[in-house]
């Protein structure tokens, strides 16, 4: 564990607790895009499937930390979908995750390190994190405007996989360590939040509200 | 460099 990669996991922690937070304090999803959650937790499930298989008991901080991942965005989408279901903005949230979901799936085939099960469905799901956000982020254009809470979550979510890609880096060069699927995936991951980053710099931090260009 | 193929990174 390096100091990238904790702050990485606590970023991503904070992401998923400001989301929890704000639909459980406003009492509503509105800017929120379920199926960037659909697919979180599609990603989690695939990714942490060992913890079903062989359960070992939670001896370790990393498995608390699966179990935290899958059952905080499972709760989510009961929260979008089910309890405060009416204010979700069905319209809006309208990229197809099927067009995300299948090209995922094909490619985690295609280009894996091992053809087995266990490997693909990990591939498989580190292929469709880096574009699972892409319809909270085709939301916002759509809706034009991201309530600030919405913008910290963006911001909390986009910096964990920035702060991988520097955890990659120093265990290349201390332990030569290389995942190139992880790699690869994170930063196409964190280059589609480019836009999003900009945005949120020169504007949230100023107080100002994020409005895109209608 | 030594590809991994467990992953011991959520």
């Amino acid at each position: 564990m390096n100091i990238f990669r904790l702050f990485g996991d606590l970023s991503h922690l904070a992401a998923i607790a400001i989301l929890l937070l704000k639909i459980w304090k406003t009492r509503s999803c509105a800017g929120v895009s379920g199926k960037t959650q659909l697919l979180f937790a599609v990603c989690f499930i695939t990714r942490y499937i060992d913890l079903f298989l062989h359960f070992v008991s939670l001896y370790n901080t990393e498995k608390v930390m699966k179990l935290i991942y899958i059952s905080a965005s499972v709760f989510t989408c009961y929260l979008i979908f089910f309890k405060f279901k009416a204010t979700y903005d069905g319209n809006h949230d309208s990229m197809r995750a099927e067009f995300l979901i299948v090209p995922a799936a094909g490619l985690a085939c295609l280009i894996n390190t091992k053809f087995d099960a266990i490997e693909i469905l990990w591939t498989f799901s580190i292929y469709l994190e880096a574009v699972a956000i892409l319809p909270q982020l085709f939301l916002i254009s759509k809706t034009g405007e991201a309530e600030t809470i919405t913008s910290h979550y963006l911001f909390a979510q986009g910096s964990y996989r920035a702060l991988y890609i520097l955890n990659w880096i120093y265990r290349y060069h201390y332990e030569s360590h290389v995942d190139t699927i992880a790699i690869v995936a994170g930063v196409v991951q964190t280059i589609l939040y480019c836009d999003f980053f900009y945005l949120y710099i020169t504007k949230v931090v100023k107080g100002q509200k994020i409005v895109l260009p209608a | 460099k030594r590809i991994l193929t467990h992953h011991d990174e959520l």
